[in-house]
Parts: structure tokens; C-alpha cells; sequence
């Protein structure tokens, strides 16, 4: 059995969801923000049998697309930099960030 | 060290959370939802060494119930399937799913 | 790559974020809630190659502060004690709580 960690955009949350449930794979969904655009996401968590694991990467990435955002005021990594000014820059956010973890013990009572 | 991952009823939430406080057992809640019944669950952290897992189980065990879930407009599985009807049906949902996860480092600052 | 699960007080949680952005750390951002006090934190996962796991443990070191928190109407222990008071006690509650998960694999799509 393995835990997947999966963070994927908002917009791609509900297909997914629904496509995890048609693989009868099961899926815990939990609300996030990312780090660097502050933007509301989603982390799911997938308990799996190691041989499905596979298969639970390619319903996310068949499910998940790479987009990008314009994003105003964005952090600023210059702290010298003196500015009044808003400006909008583009960032790529990818479809999904997965982590797969090992487990001790998976139970259900 | 370890980590355990419990996802449990809502209902079982607040009795769950006063017994590992009885037990000083460390916990973290977040609110989730279940992928097939959309309904909202609660998600337990609990840090805990190594010799208190099994009974961190069963306090756990202790405290969460199996309960049937009637649900409308449940998610379909057959795509070939025309329907306009909503119907009823019931699922059972466990009182807990449990991941025990190895950890590398447990810190506190 | 190593996951890292931290669950840091509230007040620190922007000032950690920004620091993580600074330093290029990866991180997604959950709202929690502390099972003894029942206040909210907040927990954050960080991916991270494993020759910089220490260096995400000193900035998350460097941006979090033990705090005393005053709690009224505390949990009670003992459940015989028959109490109508509320009463004050001082918590001291910790800057960070942090774990360090091996990973079996890490994708971006
Ligand atoms: N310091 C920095 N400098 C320049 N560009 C930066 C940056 N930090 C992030 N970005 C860019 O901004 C996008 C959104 O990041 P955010 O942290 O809001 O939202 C992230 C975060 O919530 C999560 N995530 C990604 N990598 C992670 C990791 N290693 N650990 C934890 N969460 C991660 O997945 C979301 C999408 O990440 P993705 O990498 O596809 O897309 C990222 C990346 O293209
Ligand atoms: N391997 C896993 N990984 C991550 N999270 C997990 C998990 N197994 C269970 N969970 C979490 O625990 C909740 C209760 O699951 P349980 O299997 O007891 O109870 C389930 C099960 O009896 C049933 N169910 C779920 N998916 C199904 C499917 N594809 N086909 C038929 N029944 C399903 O509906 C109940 C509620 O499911 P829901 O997804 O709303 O809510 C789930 C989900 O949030
Ligand atoms: N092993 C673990 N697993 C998962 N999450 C963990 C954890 N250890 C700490 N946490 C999380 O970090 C928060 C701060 O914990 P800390 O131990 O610094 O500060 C704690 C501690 O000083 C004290 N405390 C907690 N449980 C206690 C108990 N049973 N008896 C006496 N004091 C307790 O109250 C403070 C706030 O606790 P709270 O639970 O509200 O909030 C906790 C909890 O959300």
C-alpha cells in the first residue's frame, strides 16, 4: 500500500475527482494554497495498492493541465528594489505536484 | 516516530479529539472531503512513537462508528446510462482509514 | 527528496511563506486546527531534494516563536472534578512541529 500526495489546480479538482471514483480509487480532498501565488488549490490524498500506483499517476495526469496565471503584485525576491508600481507577470503552473509515500500499516475499521 | 493519517467521520470528530487529549496523545485536524460522497470528514495528524501506535488504533477504534449514508444523485458509474431521476441510495461509510507512515525526522522548535 | 510536513502558529504563517519564496522552497499551505487548544494553525508540506532538508528546518527555525497562549475553559483530565468555573491556564505552544517523510518517488506533470 502506498499514500499519494497529489497537489493539482482548483479547475482540474472536480474531473479528477470524478475519474478517481469511475478507477474506484479512493480519495480524501483537502483545501490548500500555494506557497508563491497565495491561489487556492488541491491536495489529494489517494491510499493505494502498489501495483495501482501507476495507474493513479496517469488518471492525474489525464486529468490534470499545465496553465498559466497572471499574477498581480508578485512576491518580490529584490528586497532593495523600491517600487510603487503593480505589474503583472506570467508564471506556469503545472497540472500536478505528486508525492508517493511509503506506509507501515494501512487499516480500516 | 511515526505518523499516523486518520480520515474519520465528522461526527466522530470532537469525541475522537478529547480522547487522544485524555491520552495526551499530540494531534492536527483538518477539515476534508470524501471523494464519493463529496461529504465533509475530518483528517487527524498524530505524531507518535513508536510503542503508542497500537494504542493510538485503538483509541481511535474506540471512538469511530460505521454508519450507512443515504445518498441522492449518487455519482455514476455507467456514462451510457440516461437518466433524469434522482434516487436514493445507501453506502456505508467506516468509522476510520488509517495510514502509519516511517518517518525520517520528528522535530519541535 | 524528502516531504516535510510543519505545523507552525498562525502568526508566523506569512512571514514563513515569504521566506520559503525567498529561498526558493516549494511549499503548499493548509489550514489546521491544534486538537488540544482547538485553535487554528497552520500546516505546510515542502518537497525538497535531501541535501537541503536542513536548510528548510533553519528557515522554518529562523520565522517561528514559542508563544504562551492563555486558554480558558481548558480541556478537562479529570472527569470527576465537577466544576461551573472557568479558569485561566497559560499553554506555552511551540514554534514548530515538524516532520521529515522518506519519499518513493516525486512527479511533476
Ligand atoms: N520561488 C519560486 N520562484 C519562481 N517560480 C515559482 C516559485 N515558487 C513557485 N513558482 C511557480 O509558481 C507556480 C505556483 O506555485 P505555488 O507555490 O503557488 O503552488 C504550487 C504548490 O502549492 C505546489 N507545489 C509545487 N511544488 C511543490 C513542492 N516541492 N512542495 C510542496 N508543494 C509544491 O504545487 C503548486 C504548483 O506548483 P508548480 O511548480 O506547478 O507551479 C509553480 C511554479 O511554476
Ligand atoms: N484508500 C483511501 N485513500 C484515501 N482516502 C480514503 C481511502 N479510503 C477511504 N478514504 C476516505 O475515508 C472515507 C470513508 O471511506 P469508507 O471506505 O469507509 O467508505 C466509503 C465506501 O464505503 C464508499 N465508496 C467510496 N468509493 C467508492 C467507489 N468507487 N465505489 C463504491 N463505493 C465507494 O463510500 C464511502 C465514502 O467514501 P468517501 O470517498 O466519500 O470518503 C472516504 C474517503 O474520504
Ligand atoms: N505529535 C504531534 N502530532 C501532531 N500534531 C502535533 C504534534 N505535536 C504538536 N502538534 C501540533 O502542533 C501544535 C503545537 O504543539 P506544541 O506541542 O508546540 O504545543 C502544545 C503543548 O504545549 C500543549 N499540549 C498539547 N496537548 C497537551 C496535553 N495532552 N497535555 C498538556 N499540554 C498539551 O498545548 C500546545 C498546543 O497544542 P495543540 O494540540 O493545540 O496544537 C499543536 C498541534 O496542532
Amino acid at each position: 500500500m502506498k499514500m499519494i500526495v497529489a497537489i493539482v489546480q482548483d479547475q482540474d479538482s472536480r474531473r479528477l475527482s470524478d475519474d478517481f471514483v469511475e478507477h474506484g480509487m479512493r480519495a480524501t480532498k483537502l483545501s490548500s494554497t500555494g506557497g508563491f501565488l497565495r491561489a487556492g488549490n488541491t491536495t489529494f490524498i489517494i491510499g493505494i495498492e502498489n501495483r495501482r500506483v501507476e495507474e493513479v499517476l496517469a488518471v492525474i495526469k489525464g486529468n490534470c493541465s499545465t496553465r498559466n496565471q497572471t499574477v498581480m503584485n508578485p512576491p518580490t525576491y529584490d528586497l532593495s528594489m523600491e517600487t510603487d508600481l503593480t505589474y503583472p507577470i506570467d508564471v506556469e503552473v503545472g497540472g500536478a505536484t505528486i508525492f508517493v509515500l511509503p506506509i507501515d500499516q494501512f487499516k480500516q475499521f
